[in-house]
């Protein structure tokens, strides 16, 4: 099964 | 201070019905071009990003920054009390502690008014790039919803894969497997009913469709919906509306077996 990911591993935080 | 008319309430009721499970406490953050909002869900996989323009108002003043921080079940229990067609003006003071809500029905027989108390909320924000997506497709709202509504009856994820021969929703469950392959449709007559694909490279991503279901809560706000892919980045799901404004939703994808 496909593990959901981050979407902060995409998005920087600002 | 703020002071945003909107011809018919319906607008706002139907934004916040939109994301009312996917985020509950957030800042509307207003200034002179409009009032946005960005919340991430509590999971951290999906985000939405709602702008309401200035062109949405009538009239429309902001003249300096001010974060509305609100519960959005509680906005909700107000709005409640608007109908559809009544006219909504939102006031609030430049640090207001509330929102001021007027419903005045268009005959202007009856005009309703709520404070509503504010949050102080300490907002995390996302950089969201500019990105240039591989697969731009655009559809009737309806139909993605019964997609990801049929899918989820088999399955907890679906993969989307755009080609050129067209794009292809698909699912492997307990139960079996399924899939939806949609291709290019030009409907002359009714434009909102065309499916057009615009692809630069062919994209394939999982996601869970739980997220998806919860995102179709807009359709009442477009008759159509973009979906942008690119592989290995989040998709975005936008409704577009009248006035520029639009509520856009971001997922980010499965990934690994």
């Amino acid at each position: 099964t496909p593990i959901q990911n981050d979407l902060s591993e995409y998005f920087a935080l600002i | 201070m703020l002071e945003a008319r909107l011809e018919q309430a319906q607008l706002l009721k139907k934004v916040v019905d939109a994301i009312k499970d996917l985020v509950q406490d957030c800042n509307f953050d207003c200034n002179d071009s409009g009032i946005a909002l960005q919340a991430m869900d509590n999971s951290h996989v999906a985000l939405v990003s709602m702008m309401l323009k200035a062109e949405s108002f009538n009239p429309f003043r902001c003249d300096r920054n001010i974060a509305i921080g609100l519960n959005l079940v509680s906005l909700t229990k107000v709005l409640r009390a608007a109908q559809n067609e009544d006219i909504l003006t939102l006031k609030a003071e430049d640090a207001p502690d509330s929102l001021n809500l007027t419903f005045e029905s268009s005959d202007k027989d009856r005009i309703s008014e709520y404070d509503l108390k504010l949050m102080d909320i300490d907002q995390e924000h996302l950089g969201i790039p500019d990105t240039d997506y591989s697969a731009t497709i655009s559809m009737p709202s309806a139909e993605f919803k019964r997609i990801c509504t049929d899918l989820m009856a088999m399955s907890e994820s679906v993969t989307i894969e755009a080609g050129k021969d067209g794009i292809k929703f698909a699912c492997n469950g307990d139960i079996g497997n399924g899939s939806i392959t949609l291709r290019t449709v030009q409907d002359v007559e009714n434009k909102e009913n065309n499916i057009e694909i615009a692809l630069t490279e062919p994209v394939s991503l999982t996601f869970s469709l739980k997220y998806l279901v919860n995102f179709c809560k807009a359709q009442n706000l477009s008759k159509t919906v973009k979906l942008h892919i690119s592989n290995e980045v989040p998709l975005l799901v936008e409704y577009a509306m009248e006035g520029g404004s639009y509520l856009r939703f971001y997922l980010a994808p499965k990934i690994g077996d």
